[in-house]
């Protein structure tokens, strides 16, 4: 049975694609079965392990508005194995972006992603989704399919009050869906480690009552290997393992997986 | 009669907000008169000016949902005077995620924006909009009302994507609801200088067919002060007026506003 995670911050710009990419792509050399979706519109994570998604017949657009009268699509129809062994991806489309306008009237439109996963997620060790910017139908519908979420914000002020409307939003989650959904963990990320007002907000977030004790103990810092590999489409465990990046990735996907670190 | 721009790219993270708040606070600080708009849930442009939207009674929420059947709400009842002279702002707040839920159904639902905005426009010089990271329904009210789009951008792969995608609903716009719409210019924000990838990014965005000779010639490099402007709720012209960030905002407020800065 899978892990099931949600990668979330309605906040721009934190990180979480980057993370989707990059934990998957090191829990899958690890040898985990692994599955990205990709929940966003401007399908960055499809982009990122090389995937063009208007190079593809059909997406996870299909699936979630089924635009076609006489075909159902389903998740088998439309996963594709990336290149890398092990990592599979549901790739995402900008279509996505008129999703919402056809789901908001479906009855049960929160729970879509989560009845149509369900019968291709059982060969998977971990599911990771990758969601947008906002609180909207499709995000909500990545954290109804989640059994779990990572937050990754950055050490800026806008990213963490990002996290307590999130968590508000998951609370709500869970009672109106009853669905049970819990933090795996506050990843700090691109953090520009010796800005000394960086080391500030991460000390003042980790006191917050809602947040502490919830952080990842590794941080991700800014490292311009991520920026390449964004560019190249290429997995920074795969594109640089030697870069800081590829291990910040590699310890914290070990981290998730319950595998101790030596100190 | 004002210069109404819209501030946009769906991308997250790439200094939508930072832009509004800083070319708006340069521009009165000139001695415009301008008045900022806050479309996005997130507001982090009420909070960027010191506003906390959670404090207040009424926002653009109320404005474009009228949740009260016996009071109808306008912009002039909500646009509260900055501390700062000559900058207004109407503020947003998290509200507003579910207000296209609200507006998906109305009649009019993309010009709604331009229509309220219209009767408190005369007295500005300058209506800087800030928007969500997305193309919904908020995001097109934005383009919808404004005259005008200024996109920033990382130069980064991902935050380039994000404006072709733009730049095709700007044409849709034009085309269905017959809207003029042009571009004031793409920034190049938040660049890391010295990275050969981010100069290589740089000049192959430059070289694309539709962004060529759209750049503005200033770049916002990055710049903590920015980012402690955030937190204290200070533009960074107030704040820290001999930063890197305070003068490449006022050059750029300069070039917008079409005076010319000694070279
Ligand atoms: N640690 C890092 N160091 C340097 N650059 C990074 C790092 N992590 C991510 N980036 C870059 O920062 C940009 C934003 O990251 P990313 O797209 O993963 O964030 P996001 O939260 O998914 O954004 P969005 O809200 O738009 O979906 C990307 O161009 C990415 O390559
Ligand atoms: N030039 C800069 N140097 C350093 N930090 C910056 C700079 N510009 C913006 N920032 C910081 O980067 C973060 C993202 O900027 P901002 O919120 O303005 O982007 P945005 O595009 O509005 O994001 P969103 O898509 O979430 O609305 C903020 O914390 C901001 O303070
Ligand atoms: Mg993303
Ligand atoms: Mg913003």
């Amino acid at each position: 049975m899978p892990r099931i995670i949600a990668v979330c911050n309605q906040k721009g710009g934190v990180g979480k694609t980057t993370t989707v990419i990059n934990i998957g792509a090191c829990l899958a050399q690890l040898g985990a079965r692994v599955l990205l979706v990709d929940v966003d519109p401007q399908a960055n994570c499809t982009n990122g392990v090389g995937v063009d998604p208007r190079g593809l017949k059909h997406t996870l657009f299909d699936v979630l508005v089924q635009p076609d009268k006489f075909k159902i699509f389903r998740m088998e129809d439309i996963i594709i194995k990336t290149e890398w062994p092990n990592l599979d991806l549901v790739p995402g489309h900008p279509d996505l972006a008129g999703a919402e306008l056809h789901l908001v009237r479906k009855i049960g439109r929160e729970t879509l992603l989560r009845k149509t996963l369900e019968p291709v997620s059982r060969p998977y060790d971990y599911i990771l989704i990758d969601t947008p910017p906002s609180l909207s139908l499709l995000t909500i519908n990545a954290l109804t399919a989640a059994q779990e979420v990572v937050i990754p914000s950055r050490a800026e002020p806008w990213s963490l009050d990002g996290i307590e409307n999130l968590l508000d939003t998951m609370d709500a989650i869970r009672e109106e869906l009853n669905q049970p959904l819990r933090i795996a963990g506050i990843i700090v990320t691109i953090l520009h480690e010796r800005a000394r007002l960086s080391k500030e907000i991460v000390k003042r977030a980790e006191q917050d009552e809602r947040l502490r004790g919830r952080f990842f103990k590794t941080r991700i810092r800014r490292n311009i290997k991520l920026v390449e590999s964004a560019d190249r489409g290429i997995p920074v465990i795969h594109l640089a393992p030697e870069s800081h990046g590829a291990k910040a990735f590699m310890a914290l996907a070990k981290d998730l997986a319950g595998l101790d670190e030596p100190a």
